[in-house]
């Protein structure tokens, strides 16, 4: 089951400090300061107690300030969502490979492919428009050519007619 | 021993998970060490203020020591087991794991040659554009000139007509028809008188 | 070792991104 990163890492440190407050034993001070708790033992027994509560406090304020300055919770709460996304993916994911160049050709491929797609487009476009423009302008050079061809008509009419009154 | 840098998670943390427990150690080291120097003063300020008391600050000094070693040790002992959980379960990317800069790597497996063979391919689409767009530019053009040309052929044309017009009521095409006709005729006749001198 | 290796890391957090801007900027321009 998931557990919520920074849940887990609240739960480690008071692991932690339990841990370390059980060795550190009430008996194990007491024996420590033996002297002194012989003269005062209630006294030892409030200074051991402030000691834990001071300890466990100051340890606790300062993983809250290491929250803060990495900005942890949010960071932690984000990477599981990372890893919920991935449930279904068990294989090992990718790694950089060391080798910047290889690894940013990856980064690069979808703006490839994309320039790839869009240009394949414009090239049929083009390619469709100018099948067109190619039939407009065989068709105009048809019409040039019947153009061209009544002209010489008319001119070899013409010069008929010129011959018309030399061969009478 | 190898050092797993732990890059990827620095990747992602923008720290390494190192530094971090480094970070909390010291920071419990030092509370451990402040408070424990507060216990001192305080026992030492209660035991000079007792009547009588023989408690010297060297002994006191000498019972701090004592508990601040056996603290120290377990302290120590104790972060070790909480690093080992913290670096394999909090500040951890699991191997199967994909930061999302990194999503592309999923999706584009592609190896260097695959790579080279898109480029090209794209390069070669982008000539052929240029290639369609250079004969689109030149078909256009050529329509420029055909509609020139034939503006300048259709004004000839209609000159022609023009002449017919100019001369009476027929037109050019019914004269010439007229003329072809019957200048036939005549050539026949001609030919004909021709024959028929000759015989004379 | 440790600067190195945040240096490194976020490089490769960043550049990629960095790297993909500048091709769709060439691209562009040569498309223009």
């Amino acid at each position: 089951a998931h557990i919520p990163k920074v849940k887990l890492l609240d739960t480690v440190v008071d692991t932690f400090l339990q841990k370390l407050v059980s060795a550190g034993s009430y008996e194990r001070f007491a024996k420590c300061y033996k002297r002194f708790y012989k003269l005062q033992p209630e006294m030892t027994r409030l200074i051991y107690d402030q000691f834990i509560t001071q300890l466990q406090t100051s340890i606790r304020e300062e993983v809250s300030t290491i929250k803060e300055e990495g900005n942890l919770e949010a960071v932690l709460n984000s990477l599981d969502k990372i890893v919920e996304e991935a449930e279904d993916r068990k294989e090992p994911a990718w790694r950089p490979s060391g080798i910047p160049e290889d690894d940013v050709r990856s980064t690069l491929i979808p703006y490839f492919l994309q320039q790839q797609s869009s240009l394949k487009r414009l090239v049929q476009e083009q390619e469709r428009e100018n099948v067109k423009l190619a039939e407009m302008v065989l068709e105009g050079r048809k019409q040039v050519l019947e153009l061209q061809q009544q002209i010489q008509a008319r001119k070899q009419a013409w010069q008929m007619l010129t011959q018309v009154p030399k061969t009478l | 021993m190898s050092i797993n840098p732990l890059l990827y998670e620095t990747q992602f943390f923008g720290f390494t998970p190192q530094t971090c427990m480094l970070r909390i150690y010291i920071a419990f080291q030092d509370y451990l060490f402040e408070v424990m120097v507060a216990v001192e003063k305080v026992i030492l300020k209660k035991a000079s203020s007792l009547p009588g008391s023989t408690l010297s600050a060297v002994q006191i000094r000498g019972s701090t020591e004592t508990f601040l070693r056996f603290m120290r040790e377990r302290f120590n002992r104790l972060f070790v087991k909480m690093e080992q959980v913290l670096l394999q379960l909090v500040l951890n990317i699991p191997p199967n794991i994909l930061l999302p800069e990194d999503r592309s790597h999923e999706k584009y497996p592609q190896g260097r040659e695959d790579f080279h063979l898109l480029q090209q391919e794209v390069e070669q689409l982008r000539l052929r554009y240029k290639a369609e767009l250079g004969a689109k530019h030149a078909l256009l053009a050529e329509l420029e000139v055909q509609k020139v040309t034939q503006a300048r052929l259709k004004k000839t044309l209609h000159w022609f007509d023009g002449l017919g017009d100019a001369h009476g009521p027929l037109g050019l095409g019914e004269m010439m028809a007229f003329l072809i006709q019957h200048s036939g005729r005549l050539r026949s006749i001609t030919q004909d008188v021709t024959q028929k001198s000759k015989k004379l | 070792f440790d600067e190195v290796i945040v240096d490194t890391a976020t490089k490769r957090k960043q550049y990629p991104r960095k790297i993909a801007e500048c091709v769709i900027k060439t691209m562009k321009a040569q498309h223009e």
